[in-house]
């Protein structure tokens, strides 16, 4: 699964995800990736997220908006809301989960519970960042 | 006065340790995430939409072999590629997804496109892939996604399973 999330001059913010499923997954299986709300959400002076990991605990959790409505209804920070998410929620359910989000004020975070995972984020300053592991 | 700008971006989670792929595919899979971030980056960063950006990001890790999405995909149980994509605008909640196509190239364009055409939000299967045709969209036969690496992958889990009936995959072998 591979997901984007950008915050553009006008303030606007957007969030696009896209996967193969997982290896051997039932032909027909739908992921969370293109249910709106649960691996992609966007809401404008809240956050964009997108999700990656096993699919049908971020349908339940309808995650991407329960980010966002964590933050506008609880007044939960970007990051109190996302590793609410990842370190609360999916560890409960002892699933490996990640994300990647973007608050209204250019914030971002790519939280992850796994051994790894594949990220990049720009630094305010403009500069690029990619990690794996936990460099 | 332009307010600030911002991009993040993943390529997916999961248990790869640093001894499961060559020096040569980490290089490889850190360089695609630089060309997805720099693709968003240039976008925002010139004063263009958080939309173009996304979809550009996702574009550019859609075409690397490097991550689970568009070429390089996991196989379904019956060895072949079903994709989902999708993407949505925070300033007017629209948005756009497809479910278990198999001819896109780039899921994220057709999910762009049902975004910008207004009237639905998600398409499935195989009316789906009829409607990115008939939008325009670069199809591809379904063989285009696959690498031999999630060929091997495939193969490795259904002997583990047909040894072992109770094998149930763990989060490493069904994500990588």
């Amino acid at each position: 699964t591979v997901g984007a999330v950008a915050l553009d001059r006008a303030g606007h913010l957007a969030a696009a995800t896209s996967t193969g499923g997982f290896n051997n997954k039932p032909a027909a299986r739908v992921s969370d990736s293109s249910v709106i709300g649960a691996g992609t959400y966007a809401r404008d002076g809240v956050c964009a997220v997108s999700c990656t990991g096993r699919g049908e605990f971020f349908i339940r959790l309808v995650a991407g908006h329960e980010i966002a409505s964590r933050m506008d209804y609880r007044g939960q920070s970007l990051k109190e809301a996302t590793d609410g998410v990842i370190f609360g929620d999916m560890k409960r359910w002892d699933v490996g989960a990640g994300l990647c989000a973007i608050d209204a004020n250019g914030n971002a975070v790519v939280p992850y519970n796994t051994i790894g995972m594949y990220r990049g984020f720009v630094t305010p300053q403009g500069g690029l960042h990619v990690g794996v592991h936990d460099d | 006065m332009a307010g600030p700008v911002g991009v993040a971006i993943h390529g997916g989670c999961g248990a790869l340790r640093r001894e499961d792929l060559t020096g040569a595919e980490w290089a490889a899979a850190r360089e695609a995430l630089r060309r997805s971030l720099r693709a968003a980056w240039d976008i925002v960063g010139r004063g263009g939409s958080s939309l173009d950006a996304v979809e550009a990001a996702v574009t550019v890790m859609e075409d690397s072999p490097a991550f689970n999405a568009g070429h390089g995909a996991a196989l379904n149980a019956d060895g072949f590629h079903e994709l989902d994509a999708s993407i949505m605008d925070g300033a007017t909640l629209r948005a756009g997804g497809v479910s278990c196509v198999r001819r896109i190239r780039n899921p994220v364009r057709a999910a762009r496109a049902i975004l910008d055409e207004g009237e639905w939000v998600n398409f499935a299967g195989e009316g789906a892939d009829a409607w990115a045709e008939r939008a325009g969209l670069a199809m591809v036969p379904n063989a285009y996604f696959t690498t031999q690496r999630r060929v091997d992958a495939l193969r490795t889990l259904k002997e583990l399973e047909a040894q072992h009936a109770s094998h149930r995959a763990s989060e490493g072998e069904k994500h990588g």
